[in-house]
């Protein structure tokens, strides 16, 4: 019997840097992030070699570590939010609640094998004038969205000094286990609630930074030649 | 592109050939930010001696590779000349985006041959 037909030269490129199939290529060009394009840059040798000031002399990178976010890894994903585009545009003074947010993450392109080292949050609000001498800063709470059933317990709380740079919550160990791998999707309910009462802000995007140690393309460490 | 194959002559010592792998000739340049391509480099050249006995800097010879070569030049159908590979390799990283239109960097280590040796 025949086996299976070797694969053309591009796909065997594609098996051999783990990926199951070519990409289609982004449905809508969007900008990358600049956080990406710097770890881009300080990671890949090539680009580092050819801008010398990157590298210092000597000093080596640690295979399968992200030296900026400190954490083992060998891929790191910038993960938009599915539901942004059903958000009311602008921020709202309300009498009563502030507005909740459900944000949804789409992440089936992680594969089982990769152990998750950090899932970092970044959020971006818009505020509404807050009335003069109103108590500034907010508290920002998280909790997992359960289509259908509504939201469960609230997963963490953080306080939020100012909107004025992207909040981050680091969510492993809070809405993730340390230990487990990535769900197929991860659905969050967010709050933000002001000091002063009637100052609601507006979620403007939200995006989830997920690093992973993918086993499989780490070789252990060679060991030094006696 | 890749450095043409050498065949005999001084120039066909064991060394790391030039081969770049261009992204877009694979047609991934839609989905690759970057880079454009990489230096993969391959390794080519006989292992006959003294190619077998590398330079100052270069990588230690391995004492089975130097006997091979040896007993090839004194026997030729015996032994095989030992085989030209890479010793020392480098990682590439690859900025992309996937179908999910998630942007991801993935880290791939021993992409880059920076040098070959005789073992």
């Amino acid at each position: 019997a025949r086996g299976p037909t070797a694969p053309g030269p591009a796909a065997a490129l594609l098996q051999a840097l783990g990926l199951r199939d070519a990409p289609r290529g982004a449905p809508k060009p969007r900008p990358v992030p600049p956080l990406m394009w710097r770890l881009f840059r300080r990671r890949d040798p090539q680009e580092a070699r050819a801008k010398l000031r990157w590298t210092p002399p000597g000093a080596t990178l640690r295979p399968c570590h992200v030296e900026e976010l400190g954490v083992a890894g060998n891929i790191v994903r910038h993960i938009p939010d599915r539901g942004a585009q059903a958000r009311t545009p602008k921020p709202t003074m309300t009498a009563g609640q502030c507005p909740e947010w459900t944000i949804d993450f789409d992440l089936s392109a992680v594969e089982p094998a990769e152990l998750p080292s950090r899932a970092r949050l970044e959020l971006r609000f818009e505020a509404a004038e807050a009335k003069a001498g109103a108590a500034p800063g907010w508290e920002l709470s998280v909790a997992p969205a359960v289509e259908g059933v509504g939201t469960g317990p609230v997963l963490l709380r953080q306080a939020v000094a100012a909107l004025e740079t992207p909040v981050h919550a680091e969510l492993l160990g809070a809405a993730w286990a340390w230990n487990a791998s990535a769900p197929r999707s991860l659905c969050l309910a967010l709050a933000l609630r002001p000091q002063a009462p009637g100052a609601c802000a507006h979620l403007a995007e939200a995006s989830l930074l997920l690093v992973t140690l993918d086993p499989r393309l780490c070789h252990p460490l060679a060991r030094p030649r006696r | 592109e890749a450095e043409p194959a050498v065949g005999g002559g001084p120039s066909s010592a064991c060394r790391a050939r030039r081969l770049y792998v261009s992204f877009r000739e694979v047609g991934w340049h839609r989905w690759v930010i970057a880079p454009r391509g990489f230096l993969a480099n391959y390794c080519q050249g006989q292992c006959s001696l003294p190619a077998t006995l590398p330079g100052p800097g270069g990588p230690p010879a391995l004492n089975h590779a130097v006997l091979r070569a040896l007993m090839h030049s004194a026997v030729p159908s015996a032994a095989g000349l030992p085989c030209c590979v890479p010793a020392r390799l480098s990682p590439i990283s690859v900025l992309f985006f996937d179908n999910s239109d998630n942007v991801v960097l993935r880290h791939y280590e021993d992409m880059v041959v920076d040098e070959c040796g005789c073992r």
